[in-house]
């Protein structure tokens, strides 16, 4: 199927299943096309995925059954469409991107909550004259303010979660925002009011578990406190 | 230029390796 025929369907807005066939399908499409492919679905295809995505986070009951699936759907696309340089650079010219993102930050769906976690910690590194990080951190405080709980609540109840998988995503996202921050005031408080939520008796029981991939970002965590405090 | 492929699976390597969080 052409770039085009997916925008044409995208435009009706289907539902339930029709959607998620449809989303499935373009996941595929946009992994495995040349990126001239990707551009051809361009700023409008991306338009539409972030137009349903915030339609499924605002009308949970209008996407009764299928929209958690459909949503962790449109996450794996987004992670295509910005797997080369002109969808990323699209996907970051999108006010919407990084904020509906953030959105599906979601303990009660460990599965998507990190595909989400792990696709906003590489945006968080990326070389970019924006200070992505900044702006993830900025579209997390933002949610947490509308939701009325602590910025870094979900996250920490993600660590809490039995999947390893999760535990280890969190722990990514929390040490690209750390790691980015060029003053050490900025380092030392997010670090702070991380620990001071909970993650000091997360990181306690989480030294217990024989994961080599959670071994990496503990000792990232540890390394880069140690040089802070160093410094300070 | 602007063909550039894999950033994404790029970088959450480096993520996952700790190779992104190693100091210049």
């Amino acid at each position: 199927r052409s770039a085009m025929m997916y925008i044409q369907e995208l435009r009706m807005e289907p539902r339930d299943t029709q959607l998620l066939g449809c989303l499935e399908s373009l996941r595929v499409s946009l992994n495995n096309n040349p990126v001239s492919w990707v551009q051809n679905f361009g700023d409008e295809g991306l338009a539409l995925l972030l137009n349903i995505m915030r339609k499924i986070q605002e009308e949970k009951d209008e996407y009764p059954n299928m929209g958690v699936k459909c949503q962790h759907e449109i996450v794996r696309c987004l992670k295509a469409f910005m797997n080369n340089k002109y969808g990323l650079k699209t996907m970051l010219t999108s006010a919407e991107g990084i904020p509906l993102l953030v959105r599906a930050i979601n303990p009660r769906v460990p599965h998507m909550m990190v595909d989400v976690v792990k696709l906003l910690s590489a945006i968080c590194i990326l070389e970019h004259p924006d200070n992505l990080h900044e702006r993830v951190l900025e579209a997390i405080t933002e949610e947490a303010e509308k939701q009325d709980i602590e910025r870094f609540q979900p996250l920490l109840s993600g660590m809490n979660k039995p999947n390893i998988g999760l535990k280890n995503g969190c722990m990514q996202l929390i040490n690209a925002l750390i790691s980015r921050g060029e003053e050490l005031d900025y380092r030392i408080h997010i670090r702070s009011e991380l620990l001071r939520l909970g993650l000091r008796d997360l990181l306690t029981e989480i030294r217990t578990i024989e994961n080599e991939e959670l071994r990496v970002q503990l000792s990232v965590f540890d390394d880069q406190a140690e040089d802070d405090s160093e410094e300070l | 230029e602007g063909d550039e492929t894999g950033i994404m699976d790029d970088l959450m390597e480096a993520l996952q390796s700790g190779a992104a969080f190693r100091r210049k």
